[in-house]
């Protein structure tokens, strides 16, 4: 028996709105620790993670370790029905195969249930290694969505360096180059608008645009995004949610051959 | 040109 109840259901409407650009069908698993998925886009150059901890829900049961296959872009439609105050319940039945999602208005007075088939995903878990990062750059998760956004009118690829001045994003197309620095600037009122860089060494790295814009789907999530770099390893972009967990997106670099 | 890598190479399946 599962049933996950989430106070704040908007949480999880974002979380879809969120990967299901990137990734069309995917495995929740749900144990004690939590509920999270954990699946590549087709081209298996991006890798999407979400964990959701059970301590983050008003009532999380979870009799036993199950993974329920799911077809986000359906789980995405089914969501939008719920209200951005509702508190949503994830519900299923052992050995049912289907995943039941409840909508409950702020004051109790409308009631919705939405039923889906589950179905069968040949999941294939990767290995995602602790690294230490070369660096690692916080900013403002709309600032990182609006360069992003940005530079992929001007190119397809980009080039995240990060040296002492601070971060700097390049790129160059048909129609001419960009270059946009962020440097570290903590000196602001509010520290979500902080940009902060850790930096162990110097790290120069090429990425794809179009993933990155797809990541920057989660901006909704989260005031704030960090982004990981090692030059020898794909680049973490990571959006906190708000004490549940995070949804961490990673992407393999584009190498000069 | 650069080349686009996978991610396997970087993550194994466990």
């Amino acid at each position: 028996m599962l049933e996950l109840r989430l106070v704040q259901g908007s949480l999880l409407k974002k979380v879809l709105e969120a990967i299901k650009e990137l990734v069309t069908d995917a495995n929740f698993d749900c144990s004690a620790t939590g509920f999270s998925l954990q699946a590549m886009d087709s081209s298996h150059v991006a890798l999407v993670a979400l964990l959701l901890r059970s301590e983050g829900f008003e009532h999380y049961r979870c009799d036993r370790n199950l993974s329920m296959g799911m077809n986000l872009g359906n789980v995405s439609k089914m969501l939008r029905c719920a209200g951005s105050d509702d508190i949503i319940t994830i519900k299923a039945d052992d050995g049912s195969d289907t995943v039941t999602f409840m909508f409950e208005s702020p004051n109790q007075d409308k009631i919705a249930d939405f039923e889906m088939k589950l179905m069968d995903i040949d999941s294939e878990h990767l290995g995602i290694p602790d690294a230490e990062y070369q660096a690692i750059v916080r900013m403002p998760s709309g600032e990182f969505a609006r360069i992003c956004k940005d530079l992929s009118s001007i190119g397809d690829t980009v080039i995240i360096s990060v040296t002492k001045e601070g971060v700097k994003f390049s790129t160059a197309g048909d129609i001419g180059t960009a270059n946009i620095v962020c440097r570290q600037n903590k000196t602001v009122d509010k520290p979500e608008e902080a940009t902060v860089i850790e930096m162990q060494e110097p790290v120069s790295l090429t990425f794809a645009l179009r993933y990155l814009n797809s990541f920057t789907k989660a901006t909704p999530l989260s005031e704030t995004v960090s982004i990981s770099l090692s030059s020898d390893l794909p680049v973490v972009v990571e959006y906190k949610i708000a004490d549940m967990g995070y949804v961490r997106y990673y992407l393999a670099p584009k190498i000069e051959e | 040109a650069c080349k686009q890598q996978k991610l396997s190479t970087y993550f194994h399946h466990q």
